[in-house]
């Protein structure tokens, strides 16, 4: 990340935000 | 039935979501690829009720400023704000853009009859680019009040940016580029110019063959 971001897997998320569905 | 299980507020629904781009092979025939989908037409019981995050955790993601996300939060009603985690579907390969459509369609459902202003934030790095503004008057449907953004093209910048995310070799690549890519949709009553719903995007690709996928959280302050 640049302009001092943190980066997304460094925040506290679910860990569903991670894992993209699987359709059915 | 639907609150907590879908995008929408005590005021407004959203109905479906989507950006997709089209292209008329003849003129019997249309080829239409969705880059992103969310459809919202029947919400039940059943669905689970959404997961919360934290709005704290994606301030910067978004504009920071005087009607940034945080202000907006500040202000309005709770159950209102929402994110959404799309994985775009860029599967796609064309060999030529003649013809080619860009577009975006959402629709959202209220029981009150309203004039909406539709405000699209595009972002880089949390600052906003490029905004579109759209108002929208109801149409009474089936009950109830339908507003519908049909086929409203899509900028030239976020065309732009498809077409260069498209070009990098490898999907890790494409995700590093889409960290620091975000999109705000506030919907507000313009007449009252209360804030009906705030919905704020981010991104990956899709790995799936099936297609665009999507998690919706609910945003909160713990």
């Amino acid at each position: 990340a640049r302009h001092g971001q943190v980066p997304m897997r460094k925040r506290q998320l679910p860990a569903s935000f991670w894992e993209e569905p699987r359709p059915g | 039935a639907w609150q907590g299980h879908c995008i929408g507020s005590t005021k407004i629904r959203l109905v479906e979501f989507s950006a997709f781009m089209e292209q008329q092979r003849d003129p019997d025939t249309y080829n239409k690829h969705l880059f992103v989908h969310i459809g919202q037409s029947s919400p039940s019981y059943n669905e689970a009720l959404l997961e919360s995050v934290d709005i704290r955790q994606i301030y910067d993601k978004f504009p920071e400023k005087k009607g940034g996300l945080k202000e907006l939060f500040e202000k309005g009603t709770p159950n209102t704000f929402f994110l959404v985690k799309f994985w775009a579907d860029l599967s796609i390969h064309t060999q030529d853009e003649a013809g080619m459509f860009y577009g975006v369609t959402s629709q959202y459902e209220s029981a009150e009859n309203m004039t909406i202003t539709c405000s699209s934030k595009v972002c880089s790095f949390g600052k906003q680019v490029v905004e579109k503004v759209e108002t929208e008057y109801a149409r009474f449907e089936n009950g109830r009040f339908l507003y519908r953004i049909h086929r409203s093209p899509m900028c030239e910048y976020l065309i732009n940016f498809i077409h260069k995310l498209k070009q990098l070799p490898e999907k890790y690549m494409m995700n590093s580029v889409l960290e620091n890519f975000t999109i705000l949709q506030v919907v507000t009553n313009r007449d009252t110019q209360e804030l009906l719903l705030c919905v704020a995007y981010v991104f990956e690709v899709s790995t799936s063959e099936h297609g665009a996928q999507h998690h919706i959280y609910k945003l909160v302050k713990d």
